[in-house]
């Protein structure tokens, strides 16, 4: 089971916490700065047990996204990334002698975009980067440390972000919803995005149990408590329910269109 | 009583609500969008009673600071609104027939920073920003939505910032310490820049007492309880122990300079 994320957002907004708390594991990662000259991306391949299954997940991420102060270099890398990986495979696919089922596909299957949580919507650098990239991968966007919005923030936040990703007709990848099976979680699923997350790699006790949770001196912000934040939407999405979907709608979605417009060249 | 505060800061870093918390008050603002070309500055005068005094307070506000994809030019109007009041002033200061004593001063007297709560350092723009400005205001820098960052992030996030301004040379303000009266409660003031503020327009019942906070499911952080944030200190810092000072120093120290370099061109 291959399965690839690419993480977009600025310095510090939670990346790396993210990822260990998704996968519950503690990924090598050394903290990045804020001064990097251009926008880099740093992938590592993991070998994980999750739900009894093995799974090479690849995790990518942007270093110093938004740091710049000219910004308009800062789609190029991410763009060429995600290209790159397409034309590895379509290099391996049009092979007379190939073996596509020992390749180690490296095509980006979702592209988790990092928001600020501002309470005022996008800025101009999220509209244009979510807009480059949602014929190349299957773009969602969750709102980062959203323990920084208070509930009655939260509603108003998220309605102005999807009425701004649709004014701007920006597609950002729904869960499927003509299975009966999943119609009904998937549809609720969706009534939720974007979702607002939070991550932890510290640990508090909570009912005589050790869950993940950031400490301030007035409460406890846990990690999987859903009256707390959308986390468990979140990880039930992407790994739970739709892992397939993603890796399916890559293939034979955002891969035929670059195969297709390659190909025409 | 005149004092003109100028805040710099990314839209929905909490601007306007630090300023309404600060004042005690509800000033006339409408939100701010992220889509603006360049850089604005919006000022607005309200007469307050503060501590039994008649202020006249000037507060000037960027809009769509750090919005822009380039933001070479983010400083240009920000210096520009900082030399124009003191080009007012010199030109008063050297009529024949003046008025000084009835002019209204709109010198800044203090610029608030608002950084960004990443956790991680300061961003390429804020050190560019405040290098540009520490010769010309008293730069006080401010780490904003504090209640994003748990104690132990922030001691951590406050020395890499101050070690940060230190290496690239840029000189922030500090409370006076030569005069025995405020000495002790002065150079514990500067112990604690940057302050960690947080501040809130919503009201909760805390002990039976109407209080400034913000409350989220896991808990309710109070703006004025000091064990949650810095604001009683900056509020402390700036309108009562220190504002004469802020004063003293944009008159004799930023606008001398200003003022020499003007007459010797
Ligand atoms: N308030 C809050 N802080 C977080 C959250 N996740 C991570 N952080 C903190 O934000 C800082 C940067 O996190 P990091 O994962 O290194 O961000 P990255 O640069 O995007 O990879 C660290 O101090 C984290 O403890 C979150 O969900 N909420
Ligand atoms: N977490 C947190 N949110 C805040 C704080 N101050 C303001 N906000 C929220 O941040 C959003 C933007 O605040 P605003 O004052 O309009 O920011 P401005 O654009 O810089 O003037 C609003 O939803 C506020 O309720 C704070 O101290 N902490």
């Amino acid at each position: 089971f291959v399965f690839n994320i690419l993480c977009i957002g600025e310095t510090g907004l939670g990346k790396s916490t993210l990822m260990d708390s998704l996968f519950n594991t503690n990924f090598e990662s050394t903290p990045s700065t804020h001064n990097l000259p251009n926008v880099k991306l740093k992938a590592h391949t993991y070998e994980l047990q999750e739900s009894n299954v093995q799974l090479k997940l690849t995790l990518v991420e942007t270093v110093g996204y938004g740091d710049q102060i000219n910004k308009e270099d800062s789609f190029k890398s991410i763009v060429d990334y995600i290209d790159t990986q397409f034309e590895y495979y379509l290099q391996e696919e049009l092979k007379v002698k190939r073996l596509l089922s020992t390749y180690h596909d490296t095509r980006v299957h979702t592209c988790l975009y990092f928001i600020c949580p501002t309470g005022h919507g996008l800025k101009s650098i999220d509209l244009v980067c979510m807009k480059k990239l949602d014929t190349k991968v299957n773009v969602i966007p969750i709102i980062a440390k959203a323990d920084t919005i208070s509930k009655s923030e939260l509603q108003k936040f998220k309605t102005k972000i999807i009425t701004e990703l649709r004014s701007n007709g920006v597609e950002i990848y729904e869960c499927p919803t003509e299975d009966e099976t999943v119609a009904d979680v998937n549809s609720n699923m969706n009534s939720h995005v974007p979702f607002a997350v939070v991550g932890s790699t510290d640990f508090a006790k909570v009912a005589n149990k050790m869950v993940r949770a950031r400490q301030y001196p007035w409460g406890t912000v846990q990690v999987e408590n859903e009256s707390h934040c959308d986390f468990v939407k979140l990880r039930e999405m992407l790994i739970r329910t739709n892992m397939e979907d993603l890796r399916e709608k890559t293939h034979d979605k955002h891969y035929e269109l670059y195969r297709k417009m390659r190909l025409e060249q």
